[in-house]
């Protein structure tokens, strides 16, 4: 699939830094596929479980770029516990907790907290979250900076050389 | 249906 090809792209370790013009292509590529969003979080969930770093971060960044840009059907697989037991498996250390980075696990935690807030509908995304809370993996909530809330903004593009 | 079946399938993961 098409899809695959640009998740690759987006989330390629050897990119020097996160790619927009990739991570772009990606949601655009996701917005034109009847399955794209089914596909998208699958191809997602495994790249944020790579034991590279890089990748497992850029793939965080896609993730919060797909939420702001493939709208209702992207909110509404990611809110699923089919995609969230995959979060959940990140930062847990009965899963993959203990071999995954805090960069990671910190950034997986910040994007449930906000997604609770900012898409109360999805109601599967706060049960995951206040399980985690429950397990004592959440200590307290995160302070989400101001321009990584969820609104539906594009995201910066890189300016031309 | 598939909605449903799919619904009832979906679970948080036991910890």
């Amino acid at each position: 699939s098409e899809i695959e090809g640009e998740v690759d792209k987006a989330t390629n370790p050897s990119n020097r830094q996160e790619d927009w013009e990739y991570i772009i292509g990606f949601c655009d590529q996701i917005n034109k596929e009847l399955e794209g969003p089914q596909i998208a979080v699958r191809l997602l969930a495994h790249k944020i479980q790579s034991p590279q770093e890089w990748e497992a971060v850029q793939a965080l960044t896609v993730l919060e770029a797909c939420m702001k840009n493939c709208g209702r059907r992207f909110h509404n697989e990611v809110g699923k516990f089919r995609f969230l037991n995959e979060l959940i498996k990140v930062v847990s250390p009965k899963y993959l907790g203990d071999r995954v980075s805090e960069k990671v696990k910190t950034k997986v935690i910040e994007l449930l907290y906000s997604w609770t807030v900012a898409l109360p509908e999805e109601s599967k995304i706060k049960d995951a979250y206040y399980m985690l809370k429950r397990q004592g993996i959440v200590m307290f909530d995160p302070v989400i900076p101001a321009d990584r809330t969820l609104i539906p903004s594009p995201p910066p593009r890189p300016k031309n050389p | 249906l598939g909605e449903e079946s799919e619904e009832r399938d979906d679970h948080l993961l036991p910890m």
